[in-house]
Order: structure tokens, then C-alpha cells, then sequence
């Protein structure tokens, strides 16, 4: 779980 | 990136495909339903609003370029270029039921409360539903074109290649989105009772019926 991140996925 | 994503996401863009040049080909949308076909422009317009705020790679803005530009481009043909081949009718679920509980749902569980991040959770759990005026219009109907289905294969396939694509990078990298997999399982789920269909049917050269 990520918060920050980006969404990399499609 | 890992095999089962790069499938995923190839068997995703095939379905798309397949679906446009159906009803390209045909020059009919009969069978199709336009509601679904709406949730998924929705989907992925909602989703890829991050092409605005972040660069992740050029594969990624690539592939989210066509499948926002196929969605419309599919939602154009059935309910503008080829109107009158559209089965109305029978494309008769209620996107109320879905697009306000999953609006609701994405409001309440989510990463971070923040517009960006609430419309991406929105996207993931509407994915997950989207195609149930779909099944549900077969399900009136009674039956499906054989190239339908290929269609609705491919879109399944895609979301349980996502399944151990996520079960890779839990084991190989420690990551995991428990919002997408939670939706990503309940997507694939209601695709089985269709696999089923596919298998024991289509693919024995049989068209898809369902019986009376």
C-alpha cells in the first residue's frame, strides 16, 4: 500500500 | 515490469481491438452493450488523469493514450456512427446502481483522500463492475456473437494475468495495492462463470448460448 507513489501500473 | 503485466496488458489492448474492429467490420454494434462500454471510457478517464501530473515511462503514456482513445472511439461508433444497429433495448441495466455505490465506496476506502487519488480508486473499483450491463445484456439475450466473446475473454484474461502479475511483485519486489487486488479478484470472479462458457462452448466451435 502506497500513498505517495504513482500508479504505475495500467 | 514482469511477464504476466506485459500480457495483462497486451490481452487488455486486444480485447479493445477486437471490439472496435467488430463493429468496424460489421458496421454494427448489435450485441454490444454501450453502457459498459461507457463505464470503461469513465474508467480509464478517471484513471489516467495522472497523465497530467506524472511521467512513469513512454510505454505507460502510450498505452494509456490508446486505451482512452479507443474507449471514446468505441463509444462513438455505438452510439453516433452506428446508432442504428444498437440493441437499446435490450442494454438495459441502470449505471445509477453502479456509478453511485462506487462512487460512495471509493469516498470511504481509499489511499488518500485527495481528488487525484479518490478518482483513481473510483476507476479501480467501477473497473471491476463495468461489465456487468455486458453480461447482463447476454443474459437478456440469451446468446452472444462468437467475436463478442473473444472479446469479453480477452478483457477477463487480462485481469487475472493482473492476478499473479501482483502475486509476483508481492514476492519479488514487496509490493502490493490491496485496493486493486481486492477489486482485481472480485473482476476476475465474475468472469468465471463465462470462462466456463468460453471453454466447455466457444471454443469447441459452438456459438454461446445460454440455455432458455
Amino acid at each position: 500500500m502506497r500513498v505517495d507513489e504513482v500508479h504505475d501500473e495500467l | 515490469m514482469n511477464i504476466f503485466r506485459l500480457t495483462g496488458d497486451l490481452s487488455h489492448l486486444a480485447a479493445i481491438i477486437i471490439l472496435l474492429l467488430k463493429i468496424w467490420k460489421t458496421r454494427s454494434c448489435a450485441g454490444i452493450s454501450g453502457k459498459s462500454q461507457i463505464l470503461f471510457a469513465l474508467v480509464f478517464t478517471t484513471r489516467y488523469l495522472d497523465l497530467l501530473t506524472s511521467f512513469i515511462s513512454f510505454y505507460n503514456t502510450i498505452m494509456k493514450l490508446i486505451y482512452i482513445g479507443c474507449a471514446y472511439a468505441t463509444v462513438y461508433l455505438i452510439y453516433m456512427k452506428f446508432k442504428a444497429t444498437y440493441d437499446g433495448n435490450h442494454d438495459s441495466f441502470r449505471l445509477e446502481f453502479l456509478v453511485v455505490p462506487v462512487g460512495g465506496l471509493a469516498c470511504l476506502v481509499n489511499h488518500d483522500f485527495s481528488f487525484l487519488e479518490i478518482l483513481w480508486t473510483f476507476s479501480i473499483y467501477l473497473e471491476s463492475v463495468a461489465i456487468l450491463p455486458q453480461l447482463f445484456m447476454i443474459s437478456k439475450t440469451g446468446e452472444a456473437e462468437t467475436i463478442t466473446t473473444h472479446y469479453l475473454f480477452f478483457l477477463g484474461l487480462y485481469r487475472a494475468l493482473y492476478l499473479f502479475n501482483w502475486i509476483w511483485r508481492f514476492y519479488f519486489e514487496g509490493f502490493f495495492d490491496m485496493i486493486a487486488i481486492v477489486a482485481g479478484v472480485v473482476q476476475t470472479i465474475l468472469y468465471c462463470d463465462f470462462f466456463y462458457l468460453y471453454v466447455t462452448k466457444v471454443l469447441k466451435g459452438k456459438k454461446l448460448s445460454l440455455p432458455a
